[in-house]
């Protein structure tokens, strides 16, 4: 799964995710990435939100939607609040990562996973990782 | 304001030291590229929407990354594509599942969201759909690589429910 989240000059958001989602899937499986609020979510009130791992439990925690929802309602730090997700994933049975950007420039990301192919951009400069 | 991109291409079991040097060396590549495309439409004003798209569409074309070409093959070797985008400003939205023919998945995602009145559309029709907005068609075998099927033979080999859970290909 590939995805990416992006904050503009004027302080907008948006999100994309791709995938082909699982080795092997039969019966028209179809996981979070298409799946708005659980894979993908934007919102100018909090946060754009990527996700990338195991579907299923992705959806079950609305993953994206959530993090956006503990920060515009809860008032969660950004970090925090991607943090929070994904101890939840992790708690159901999950393994995977997130990513999230906000209107204010503030961005985070987390994994569950041994690595996560990541890359940030900005006018300061770029970088990418796999792992920690 | 200043604008910043962040993107992913996957997450997975692959452990430091584990990954061949060459895939290291050109998933950090396909990573690069995609910041770029994305800074290219970021750095003079454009918009966070089209910067996510042109960002996404350098992953689904790099197949290294399981989205577009290079994805991940289904029980039967085929591929099955899905891909979904949203506009923070308004929560617009598209989405599209289980395409096999579009080359862009996530360029239909966004015809969905800026040409129909829907959200998700799936299956042929998407497909379809994505046809009659004129985004490319090829044949699902142009998706496909050797190293997928490898992959596939792999877990199929363990039986006939195997299905890659601990996200070792996906």
């Amino acid at each position: 799964t590939i995805g990416a989240v992006a904050v503009d000059a004027k302080g907008h958001v948006a999100a994309a995710t791709s995938t082909g989602g699982l080795t092997a899937k039969r019966w028209g499986r179809i996981g979070d990435s298409p799946l708005i609020g659980a894979g993908t979510y934007a919102d100018d009130r909090a946060a754009a939100v990527s996700a990338t791992g195991l579907g299923e439990i992705f959806i079950r925690a609305a993953a994206a939607h959530e993090l956006c929802a503990r920060v515009r309602l809860g008032g969660a730090g950004l970090q925090a609040a991607l943090d929070a997700v994904l101890a939840d994933i992790k708690q159901l049975g999950g393994n995977g990562g997130l990513i999230a950007v906000s209107p204010s420039g503030e961005t985070a990301l987390g994994f569950t996973t041994p690595g996560m192919y990541r890359g940030i951009a900005s006018a300061d400069g770029r970088k990418v990782a796999i792992y920690d | 304001m200043s604008w910043k991109l962040v993107i992913h291409g996957g997450s997975g079991a692959m452990r430091p030291g584990k990954l061949p040097p060459e895939q290291d060396e050109a998933g950090r590549a396909g990573l690069a590229a995609a910041l770029e495309a994305g800074e290219r439409i970021l750095a003079p004003g454009g918009s966070a929407l089209d910067a996510v798209e042109a960002a996404a569409r350098v992953l689904e074309e790099d197949p290294c990354f399981n989205a577009g070409r290079g994805s991940v093959l289904a029980h039967d070797g085929h591929v099955e594509l899905d891909a979904a985008i949203m506009d923070g400003r308004d929560r617009r939205c598209g989405a599209v599942a289980g395409m096999r023919s579009t080359r862009a998945p996530i360029s239909a995602a966004r015809a969905v969201m800026e040409l129909s009145q829907h959200v998700l559309m799936s299956y042929e029709g998407a497909d379809d759909y994505a046809r009659e907005v004129g985004l490319e068609q090829v044949a699902n075998r142009w998706f496909q690589t050797p190293e997928r099927r490898r992959q596939l033979d792999e877990l199929l080999a363990k039986g006939s429910d195997a299905f890659d859970t601990d996200i070792k290909y996906g």
